[in-house]
């Protein structure tokens, strides 16, 4: 049984997609069998890992709102146990198109049952938003992994997600949890971003994660070479940032 | 008549709140009658100017959604000749609520209409997202500024805004014009940065701000302490780059 955890959080640009391509690809190479699937029209997870959307012949959009297998939508992405299920702009439509389904928020938790057994993690990338693509995300995971910028606005977005994520786990997905809050772009010269940690590890905690992830060029140029950070570069603290998070996750994750 | 400039972009995180904030500041700084306008459910805008949402009786939401005279909803913030209508977390919902409506893409122009003699800017802070909200954004402007990151990701969703933005100039709003790019968190030291900025002209020409907006911690603490950057610390890059801003989008708007 596949353990499916998303990658939420409605404020922009806090780390979503950086986290979501980095820790699949990390999980693959610690020979897990990984499958990362891009919720967001935008398509940065497709994009930053090399796949050209014009090449895409089915993507999550066909899986979501024609019925199609997602295992015809599976896209290798350069390491062996990793596979992506893509995302392409006609997805911009699906908050509403999705309305006239009656199933409209488990449509991805159905489609992801059909290859339950083939992969040991499926990460899911969300938009920038609490809407039907998220909502699908959150009924579809078992467990949510919420980054947070070191920076103010980053802590005002917190508690509208959490009361969503509590309203989906009362009516649609009883399994969801917070598997943890990772604290990304961190700048220890800043004190906003000292202050944001603490602020943070207050409201939740020992649910944030140890790792923190620096801010780090070399994560941000990963995605123009199409590359996960591990194989762009190995050596980066980015690179360990991420293989730390990764170890966090499999032990949270297999202790059980 | 107000000049009435949305602040665009659906990649999220690439400054379009701290953009509005600092952008109204300095025109109303320069003697003009000034009205930011927080369409974002986040309300990343109202409280980056220090404006309590518990405090607030009448925001964007119940002028969008019940027809209150938006005359109703400016709260004053710190700086003589600028007002706020704020948003709140009711305005997550508002997306299906707009469907409802015959003239939903129309609210936020029509409610606008009624005060466009009273002030002489008008900024729109925008969601992340393609969504109804930017929609009325869109319709309601005359200009549109778009905030790009300089990061990999920040060129991918260009080609679908402006897409968006010519289609509701075909269909909405005949007078939308893109007023220029701007290029934020510019980091001098990086070749991402240059290499982003070079793109960016290459697609958009003259139209690209001359002022870059460089990466400044400045910026991101003035939020916390509620003030725009003029007020936080008058002598910070933050500062002077959002005021070399506002005098080449006075000297665009009032040249005419
Ligand atoms: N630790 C880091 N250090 C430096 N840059 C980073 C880091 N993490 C992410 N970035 C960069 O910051 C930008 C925002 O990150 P990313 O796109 O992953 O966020 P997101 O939450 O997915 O954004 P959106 O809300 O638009 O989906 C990207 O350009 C990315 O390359
Ligand atoms: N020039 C800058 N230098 C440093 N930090 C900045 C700069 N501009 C914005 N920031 C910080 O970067 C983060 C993202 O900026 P901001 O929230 O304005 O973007 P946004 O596009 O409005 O995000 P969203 O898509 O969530 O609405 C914020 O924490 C902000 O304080
Ligand atoms: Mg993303
Ligand atoms: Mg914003």
């Amino acid at each position: 049984m596949a353990r499916i955890i998303g990658i939420t959080n409605q404020k922009g640009g806090v780390g979503k997609t950086t986290t979501a391509i980095n820790l699949t690809a990390c999980l693959a190479a610690a020979g897990r069998r990984a499958l990362l699937v891009d919720m967001d029209p935008q398509g940065n997870a497709t994009s930053g890992l090399g796949v050209v959307k014009a090449s895409i012949t089915t993507s999550i959009y066909d899986v979501l709102l024609d019925g199609v297998e997602i295992s015809r939508a599976l896209y290798p992405c350069g390491l062996d146990n990793m596979f992506l299920v893509p995302s392409t702009p006609q997805l911009f439509g699906a908050d509403i198109e999705l309305l006239e389904f009656a199933d409209k928020e488990r449509r991805l938790q159905n489609a992801l049952a059909s290859i339950d057994d083939r992969f040991d993690y499926v990460i899911i990338d969300s938009p920038p938003a609490l809407s039907f693509l998220t909502i699908n995300v959150l009924t579809a995971s078992r467990q949510i992994i919420i980054p947070v910028q070191c920076e103010y606005y980053a802590l005002e977005g917190l508690t509208q997600l959490v009361e969503t994520i509590r309203r989906v786990k009362s009516s649609l997905n009883p399994h969801l949890d917070i598997l943890g809050v990772l604290m990304t772009m961190h700048d220890g010269r800043t004190n906003l971003s000292h202050q944001v940690v603490e602020e943070v590890r207050r409201h939740f905690g020992d649910r944030v994660f140890r790792t923190l992830i620096g801010r780090s060029v070399r994560l941000s140029e990963a995605p123009s070479y199409g590359k996960p950070i591990i194989l762009y570069d190995f050596r980066s603290a980015g690179a360990a940032a991420y293989i730390q998070l990764c170890e966090e996750v499999i032990h949270a994750c297999e202790a059980e």
